[in-house]
């Protein structure tokens, strides 16, 4: 297929790390 | 519970049964999906002929900019660590609050076939 954007496994990981770095910082 | 490290290029888009595993929580946790848009390619001087990035998205809300800054730290350590590009517009409030909006997407994605009937 084409490789064009778009959101991946890579993406969801890296969001749910972002989350859990973030739970104690955020307000 | 994050899935494990992904191996090998390009990375498909994420499956049906993927998307209703991990997506449905991810919602649930302020995460949204969006669009780029005509003006944000713009922006960038990108072609016209850019294809159009849906991206993974949260704003984050920080009671100061000390835990801002310091959030913003975090945020480019596991960007290293996770050998991501990292992209992040401030200076947005969220509830009256200092925040911080983090798009995520993969830019050379592999797009599945369509099917040879479909639109």
């Amino acid at each position: 297929g084409r490789k064009v954007p778009g959101i991946t496994l890579r993406d969801v990981r890296f969001a749910i790390l972002l989350d859990q770095t973030l739970a104690c910082q955020v307000s | 519970e994050a899935p494990p490290p992904v191996k090998g290029w390009p990375t498909p888009w994420l499956t049906q049964d993927e998307f209703n595993h991990y997506m449905l929580p991810l919602y649930e946790h302020n995460w949204r999906t969006t669009i780029e848009t005509q003006k944000q390619i713009q922006a960038e001087g990108t072609q016209s002929t850019h294809a159009l990035g849906t991206f993974l998205e949260k704003t984050f809300a920080f009671d100061d900019s000390r835990s801002c800054f310091a959030a913003l730290q975090s945020i480019h350590e596991l960007c290293e660590k996770e050998k991501h590009h990292c992209e992040w517009t401030g200076g947005g409030r969220l509830d009256g609050k200092n925040a911080v909006t983090i798009p995520v997407c993969t830019h050379t994605a592999m797009r599945p076939e369509w099917p040879e009937d479909g639109s």
